[in-house]
């Protein structure tokens, strides 16, 4: 049985995309088995894995609206040994299209069911707001890893994050949890970063991730290159805060 | 008559909000009257323009609902000496909620038009995402200034922008143009920044701002104070960058 993880945060630029990429290959390369769905029109996660977006067809949009199953769909990354549902901007339309369908809310829960077995994680990489696409990760997740930079407009933005879970435990999936808040981009030296990463302890205590992302130009550098940082420099500080992030999510998960 | 101005890039992270927020604040220490429309659910413009985003009531949401006009929602931000019309997370319900309506696509336009004579700029700070939202903020703007980082996804992410920019002069409003790109959170000692730079001059030539804004931390201080980086810090270096670009703002419309 696979454990399903959304990386959401409505905010922009915070690094869902980075670690969605990262995660999948550290994970895999501590031997899980590892999908990673792009929920993003933008495609960021499909690019950064290496593979084509602008021509990869079936992608999740097909999926959505329950034309193709999950295994006619995915791809394989080749430099992160995972797999990946690929993304476009074709997506940007699944908000409008999925709005009067049935089942709108529950459709990825159901596509990835029929592959659960395959996996030992599934992540989900999601877009920058709160739609029918994160709903739709939501409804799938069993928790939510919510990366953050350590600065006002994210922090501010966690309130209307934590209502937005709560509302789909309510209504749509009662296990989802929050799996933690990992700190990306951060910068030891800022004051600023300082007061908000102890803000953010104060409030989740230990749903705060140990592991801190720190900034790090060759984590901006891979994606160029269609490779997570693992095959792109595996010694830098990025590559090895991601890997640690990989160690400290199979503990979490009870897992070692 | 005023210049409406979609500040825009589905991108997140890039310095929308930082950027409408503060060209708002410097175009009005030139001397403009100036109206900054918040189209982000966050509604991280009214908390940067210093207004509490939790209580403000109407807001947009309720123009696009056609509710109420712009003259009945619009603010004042007082450490910025311009007009607001705030916005919250209700907005994120607003792409369900037009989705079915008459001039879904027109409602922002239709209002803005009522007080196009009180204001010298309209600038619209648009959310992370290509959405209604969005397309109400091309319908009804002149230009549309684009801030990003030289990084790879942001580079990337252009030509779905523009792509879109296109559809919409075909489909609605066949007289908008890109104003510019501008350079946010530059850092010259990149070797990445450098050459995405390079790529976007080649691309975009003359439409490239002059100014470019550097990584300044007081810029990410402001907010968490309500304040424009005028009235936090107006001697820093990212202060100084948006009077630049307020200067070269008003050169590029033939103001002086
Ligand atoms: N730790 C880091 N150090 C340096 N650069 C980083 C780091 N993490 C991410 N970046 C860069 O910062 C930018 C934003 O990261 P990313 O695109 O992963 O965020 P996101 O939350 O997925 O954005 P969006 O909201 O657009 O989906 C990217 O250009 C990325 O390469
Ligand atoms: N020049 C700068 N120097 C340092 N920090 C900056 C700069 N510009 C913006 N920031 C900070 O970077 C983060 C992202 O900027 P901002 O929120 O303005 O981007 P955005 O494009 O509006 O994001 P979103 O896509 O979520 O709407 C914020 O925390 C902001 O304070
Ligand atoms: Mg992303
Ligand atoms: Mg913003």
């Amino acid at each position: 049985m696979s454990r399903i993880l959304a990386i959401a945060n409505q905010k922009g630029g915070v690094g869902k995309t980075t670690t969605a990429v990262n995660l999948a290959a550290s994970l895999a390369e501590l031997g899980q088995r590892v999908l990673l769905a792009d929920l993003d029109p933008q495609g960021n996660a499909t690019m950064g894995a290496g593979i084509e977006k602008r021509t990869a067809l079936p992608t999740v949009y097909q999926i959505l609206l329950n034309q193709v199953s999950v295994r006619e769909a995915r791809m394989r990354s080749e430099p992160g040994h995972f797999d990946v549902i690929p993304a476009n901007r074709e997506l940007a339309g699944a908000e409008i299209d999925l709005v009067n369908l049935e089942q709108r809310d529950l459709r990825l829960k159901v596509a990835l069911a029929q592959v659960a077995d395959d996996y030992d994680f599934i992540l989900m990489d999601c877009p920058p707001t709160l739609n029918l696409l994160t709903v739709n990760a939501f409804a799938s997740a069993q928790s939510v890893l919510i990366p953050m930079q350590c600065e006002y407009y994210a922090l501010e933005g966690l309130t209307d994050l934590v209502a937005t879970i709560k509302k789909v435990k309510q209504r749509l999936n009662p296990s989802i949890e929050i799996e933690g808040l990992l700190r990306v981009m951060f910068d030891p030296r800022s004051t600023l970063a300082q007061q908000v990463s102890d803000q953010i302890k104060q409030h989740f205590g230990n749903k705060v991730y140990d592991t801190v992302i720190p900034r790090n130009v060759r984590l901006a550098e891979a994606p160029s290159h269609g490779l997570p940082v693992l095959a792109y420099d595996r010694q830098c500080k990025g590559a090895r805060a991601y890997m640690e992030l990989a160690e400290e999510t199979l503990r979490r998960a009870g897992i070692t």
